[in-house]
């Protein structure tokens, strides 16, 4: 009974309707950003109608005013009670208002006077009373598979302890009730599940290690200010799917909506208040499109939220065009561009899930520290190929990524863990959490990014663990990976059909009508069509007249449109099938802007930090020996020519052997944490002992990297003072002791020579000088006599009695 | 509190799949002294018991001659309720 364009006027009856500063701009001030467009979907006809939808909290008070109307028992439960009637449990704290609050965002009736408005207002509402008493593995089952044919949408606000060191998730049961929920639920097109993301930002938590917003099939909800700031509470995380509004700073506004007691509040906080609202956005493109499964809408979510105006310092666009945050998913959800979709929309292709299992070789994780520097991780290639040999496993195109893994450590809130694609997009998987003491380590646990969605699951990933210690800790236990696997989500074909694929304003020309200068009048050519073009037909033989593409189209300098069935060089998928511009020194590309490049023209270099392409490489860089990147120097260089061979160092830093230590005053060295005084010898040093010194003190001369008082044999005193200092000289090869340099100082000789006028010269063992029988009218006596000396053997042999005078 | 245990507190809840129906359920809920509380939610051959004459709330898992439940050639799957501690967002 619905007619279109009656809530032209925009006007509720409903008191706090004005004040919903999040649902409409009343005010024009430029400020205004009403960026969830949630009018805009209701101007399109969408309000909800017939759609189900239940909050499984601490109950829902059917008979609050605003709404008793839209209540559904048939999506209501009291498994606390185990009963059917949801009413909340009173009391003095009013602890129990939660699921009351949250089921008037999503479908508190319009123009009744009371309180607000939901977003689906003329959805039917449920509310599930499971966490007002003990929550087990089979109370959450329960809750979560209550009549899965009748609800379409189940809405959680709750998980784990936001304590920063809980590490927890869905049992046994909850995960078959998810499992079994996707698969056959709402008439096997899927139950949905949205879930609000962890409120443990101030305790520094992390949403991977709550494994509710981990799970493939949760939509994981975040939050955001009124200003587009991040929220005090939040929690980051790569498993978030996307954010609506909540509250943000004690200035911030907040959100308005139905309390306990038949009331209505407007100080409604947190991730809580986000998730019913997603609830409420999905349930109005359900009603634009009843078909779409639980996957189509995640699709839709992701093509369509919008970092618009949100703040975050990790903003990235991943290779198939999306932009993405750790913070806030995709972005803002877009109820209006939500709805426009699902009514054209084409369900994605079949689930395929490939597990592909990394080598079981076990990895040390050595902690960080000041010497060696964060590059200590522990880096796990895999080369994925999406399980090309297993047609029904086969992932080409990705959803969802998850890294299973199970890891040892003394100290599990000292570890960080990321994720890089091989597009090049890199998640972060884990975080330090600064509260986490436990030893237990991670057992097979599962976290879940989908910032690569829609990338290409083939190619190398790169797994990252680094371990940096927040307390002093015994080294000799370090971490260990055990083992990893990784598990892709995603379609072998590509997802979007035609119908999904270009907006409109991207369509390639579809008749000549729209462009008259157009020869093949597309309904006067009959002829075949380009092998790059799909099954949609064309207006001429050419790849630039195709209406739609098969796999790839560029845009040539006339802006013609031209199939191909790659991205040319100097270009990047940008999603889907848009091959958009690199940047200009840019080879490959994941975008188009100067950071974003994967190889670089010739002649240029591509810095492994900032992914530019450059001419030279800038202080702190240096070129790798295949001359292609510019790779980071350690830490402590100014300059290098290798990673750890600096040639010029930070300030406060001094070389030596090629390596920048800290610089200590005269006689001390540098141990690693503070200077030491050098050993007593030492003027100055470079570490412990008489073997550290590089200079010796006054009384010492500096022998062969020690410090002596008197040149040992095998030196002499060199009297050129080198920079200022007395050096013993080793001797010339020569000779086995010296008074000075080359050969005809030696003052001995080794065995086997003869020193001869400070000359040591071959000889053997001059017998005659110590066997008085040769020495005595002996065999020399004659050999003197006779004038035999001359003889070079004789002389030698002799070499006594040869000498004497006469 | 239960977070300061390791596993949680266990109650006198289970949850069991099994095989063969309700009936089948039913007749062995009572051989070994259980409640039947019925289907868990839609999760076909998921069943909910409860033992009265079990320990409330401990931090060890039960025993007894009741546990020789997980014996039945039915009984494909079975998990003693442990509680957890969730919080509101």
């Amino acid at each position: 009974d619905y007619k279109p364009g009656s809530i032209q006027s925009m006007y509720f009856n409903d008191p706090k309707w004005q004040s919903m500063w999040y649902m409409h701009c009343s005010d024009n001030t430029n400020l205004c950003q009403s960026d969830m467009n949630i009018v805009g979907a209701w101007r399109r006809g969408y309000t909800g109608k017939n759609i189900v939808i239940t909050i499984l909290d601490d109950g829902i008070e059917r008979n609050h005013p605003d709404l008793m109307q839209n209540y559904d028992p048939d999506a209501s439960f009291d498994v606390n009670g185990n009963d059917i009637d949801p009413m909340p449990r009173y009391d003095a704290s009013n602890e129990n208002k939660h699921g009351t609050r949250c089921a008037g965002e999503v479908a508190a009736t319009a123009n009744n006077t009371h309180c607000i408005v939901g977003i689906a207002f003329n959805a039917r509402i449920g509310g599930v009373r499971m966490l007002d008493g003990d929550v087990t593995d089979m109370v959450e089952a329960k809750s979560l598979s209550l009549n899965p044919q009748h609800i379409h949408i189940y809405s959680a606000s709750w998980g784990p302890d936001d304590d920063g060191k809980t590490v927890d998730g869905p049992a046994s049961l909850t995960r078959q009730a998810f499992e079994n929920g996707v698969r056959t639920g709402r008439n096997n097109l899927g139950s949905i599940y949205v879930w609000a993301s962890g409120n443990g930002g101030r305790s520094k938590d992390h949403c991977s290690c709550d494994g509710y917003t981990n799970s493939i099939y949760t939509i994981s909800i975040s939050s955001t200010a009124e200003s587009g700031r991040k929220p005090w509470y939040l929690e980051e995380c790569a498993s978030t799917l996307a954010t609506t509004y909540s509250s943000g700073e004690s200035y911030d506004r907040k959100i308005i909506t139905t309390d306990l007691r038949q009331r209505c509040t407007d100080s409604h906080t947190g991730t809580s208040a986000s998730a019913p609202m997603a609830a409420g956005i999905i349930a109005l493109a359900l009603e634009a499109n009843r078909l779409l499964t639980w996957r189509d809408i995640q699709h839709i979510i992701v093509r369509t939220s919008r970092a618009g105006h949100l703040i975050a310092n990790d903003w990235k666009t991943n290779a198939a065009g999306y932009k993405v945050s750790h913070l806030y998913g995709f972005g803002l959800m877009d109820a209006e561009a939500m709805v426009m979709e699902a009514e054209k929309w084409t369900t994605v292709p079949p689930q395929h899930v490939c597990v592909e299992n990394t080598d079981r070789q076990i990895k040390t994780i050595r902690p960080d520290n000041i010497r060696n520097g964060p590059d200590n991780g522990v880096r796990s290639i895999y080369e994925a190929t999406g399980c090309t040999d297993n047609p029904n496993h086969h992932v080409v195109y990705l959803e969802h990524v998850v890294v299973r893994i199970t890891i040892t450590h003394p100290r599990r809130g000292d570890l960080a863990i990321y994720l890089t694609s091989p597009s090049g997009t890199r998640s972060q998987l884990l975080a330090n959490r600064l509260f986490d003491h436990s030893m237990e380590g991670f057992k097979n646990w599962e976290f879940m990014t989908t910032h690569c969605w829609g990338e290409k699951a083939a190619g190398d990933w790169i797994l990252e663990i680094y371990d940096t210690p927040s307390q002093l800790r015994n080294v000799k236990t370090p971490g260990k990976l055990k083992e990893w696997s990784l598990v892709l989500y995603g379609t072998s074909i590509q997802p979007y059909s035609p119908r999904n694929d270009f907006p409109k304003a991207e369509r390639v020309r579809l008749s000549p009508i729209e462009d008259p200068t157009e020869d093949y009048g597309a309904d006067d050519y009959a002829g075949p069509c380009n092998a790059e073009c799909s099954k949609v037909g064309c207006g001429g033989p050419g790849p630039d007249h195709c209406n739609d593409c098969l796999h790839y189209y560029y845009k040539s300098k006339n802006n013609t449109r031209i199939c191909v069935p790659n991205c040319p060089p100097g270009h990047y998928s940008a999603d889907k099938k848009r091959c958009k511009k690199c940047s200009p020194n840019c080879e490959t590309c994941f975008g188009s802007h100067s950071d974003q490049c994967n190889t670089c023209k010739p002649g240029y270099y591509i810095n492994e930090e900032s992914r530019s392409c450059i001419t030279s490489c800038p202080d702190g860089y240096y070129l790798d020996n295949n001359k292609i990147v510019c790779r980071k120097c350690s830490e402590n260089c100014k300059t290098c020519t290798e990673f750890q061979t600096c040639t010029e160092c930070r300030h406060g830093l001094s070389l030596q052997n090629s390596r920048c230590v800290i610089r200590c005053e005269e006689g001390k060295y540098y141990n690693g944490r503070d200077c030491e005084p050098c050993h007593h010898s030492c003027a100055s040093c470079a570490g412990p002992g008489a073997d550290g010194c590089l200079n010796c003190t006054e009384e010492y001369l500096m022998e062969n990297g020690r410090c002596v008082l008197a040149c040992n044999n095998g030196y002499y005193f060199d009297q050129s003072l080198e920079n200022g200092y007395k050096t013993c000289k080793r001797c010339d090869a020569s000779c086995l002791g010296c008074s000075g340099p080359g050969e005809k100082n030696c003052t001995s000789c080794p065995s086997g020579y003869l020193l001869d006028t400070g000359l040591c010269v071959v000889g053997l063992v001059c017998k005659d000088a110590t066997e008085e029988s040769w020495a005595e009218g002996g065999f020399c006596m004659l050999v003197k006599k006779n004038n035999l000396c001359q003889r070079k053997v004789l002389q030698q042999l002799c070499c006594r009695t040869c000498t004497l005078k006469g | 509190p239960p977070s300061s245990c390791r596993t949680g507190l266990y109650t006198n809840h289970w949850a069991l799949r099994i095989a063969g129906g309700p009936r089948e359920a039913q007749r062995i809920a009572s051989k070994y002294g259980y409640v039947n509380l019925g289907q868990i939610g839609a999760l076909k051959d998921y069943y909910h018991f409860y033992h009265s004459k079990t320990i409330k709330r401990s931090v060890l898992s039960s025993r007894g001659t009741h546990s020789f439940i997980s014996m039945e050639p039915k009984v494909e799957w079975i998990e003693q309720q442990v509680v957890r501690i969730r919080t509101k967002r």
